[in-house]
């Protein structure tokens, strides 16, 4: 599904040049179910970002189903974003003058041009224990961990073939971070590609294999 | 050295008010290392910022060494808040603006009216990780758990007596973790109260005591 090719990724910075990720290489299959671990500051949310097309590469080269992203334009890097990919980052990146419902729904106006008269939102919100008054909420107004669902349900509401999580379950409690494992083992039961950076070894185990970084390379 | 009798804090939000706290009564020892545990949601932050001082109760009392905290004026509790409390935010709130240095030294320029020629700022960014480099980066360069460990660093520049950390180790891998416990482990052997949210049973473990909550309750 995925491969990088030498991928190396600098911040050039005026204290220097950080080198976040170097050259490297990897591919992920269709259908897999990838843990990525390794120490702060090793390269991991840089990784998912290119693995996610969200960012490009400084060098080296990435094939989305043997394409090189090189090739795509904008138009097509977006269709992917939108429509094949869902993220959930690590500061979860929620709109804060939306409420919680309007976040999760954001993604399926872009796609589908229309409100959602599916009822797929409120599930969604109900999955992950979000109820339609806490819904009704803005961000600001959520506990840490209620934003990290949201960001987990908006994440799914195109129902993506690939997802990428980025600490899923960093500010869930031991019950709830469960429930939502549970709930991405399912999705890959049913085909779904999840790339899921975690520092909790538990977590990772719910992955088929695992990734370890360590100063922006695979080891 | 703190006292919470029946601590009430409603949010009154359009679609309903929420009941954060519900008549919450605890003490908190000179000295004491207590772990605050409970689902997503149930108060735990709600619960710290009353305890911090950053916020009032909608109802009940909060004593401070003996000192009910409705007849300070804003004058003592800044003054409390700057000299005798140090925080470490579930969403870090660093200044985006500012560098990694410049943020942990910003709680000192504002206490000593003087910028640190005591190398303190570096000091504890060292202690945390952060070499002087990775300190002249803002917070958006930085990754998650960096940015976690300025936001520690900054929590104790001013050397607090009082401690609170809201999910200190959440972003952080568990060898980086382990070593931030350790940190705050020896601040509690010389004398530091320190309270600390967390969902991670393990680092609970480094606390003498857990509160449990459960829908704003303490159970
Ligand atoms: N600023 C706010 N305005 C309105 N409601 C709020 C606000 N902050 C928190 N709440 C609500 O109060 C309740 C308790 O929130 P709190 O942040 O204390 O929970 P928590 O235990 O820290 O959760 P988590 O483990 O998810 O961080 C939640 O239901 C939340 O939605
Ligand atoms: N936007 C940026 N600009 C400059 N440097 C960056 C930027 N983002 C990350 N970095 C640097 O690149 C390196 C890798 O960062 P990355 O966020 O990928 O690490 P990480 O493994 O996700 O860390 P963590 O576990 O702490 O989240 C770090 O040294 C970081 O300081
Ligand atoms: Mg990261
Ligand atoms: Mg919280």
């Amino acid at each position: 599904l995925i491969e990088l090719v030498e991928v190396t990724r600098v911040y050039p910075l005026p204290s220097g040049d950080v080198v976040a990720l170097d050259r490297v290489s990897l591919t992920i299959h269709e259908g897999e179910f990838v843990a990525i671990m390794g120490p702060s500051g090793s390269g991991k949310s840089t990784l998912l970002n290119q693995l996610g097309c969200l960012d490009r590469p400084t060098s080296g080269d990435l094939f989305i189903r043997g394409k090189n992203t090189r090739e795509m334009n904008d138009r097509e890097l977006t269709g992917l974003r939108l429509n094949t990919i869902g993220y959930i980052f690590q500061r979860f990146n929620l709109i804060p003058l939306l409420t919680a419902y309007e976040n999760v729904e954001y993604p399926y106006l872009m796609k589908h041009r229309e409100p959602d008269y599916t009822g797929r939102v409120d599930s969604l919100l109900g999955m992950v224990g979000i109820d339609p008054p806490m819904a009704a909420h803005k961000p600001p107004e959520l506990s840490g961990g209620q934003q990290q669902r949201v960001a987990i349900a908006r994440a799914l509401v195109n129902d993506p073939a690939l997802i990428l999580c980025d600490e899923p379950t960093g500010n869930l409690d031991s019950v709830t971070g469960r429930q939502i494992m549970e709930m991405l083992a399912e999705l890959h039961r049913k085909g779904r590609t999840i790339l899921m950076v975690t520092h909790d070894a538990e977590v990772a185990g719910f992955a088929e294999r695992t990734i370890v970084m360590k100063d922006g390379r695979v080891i």
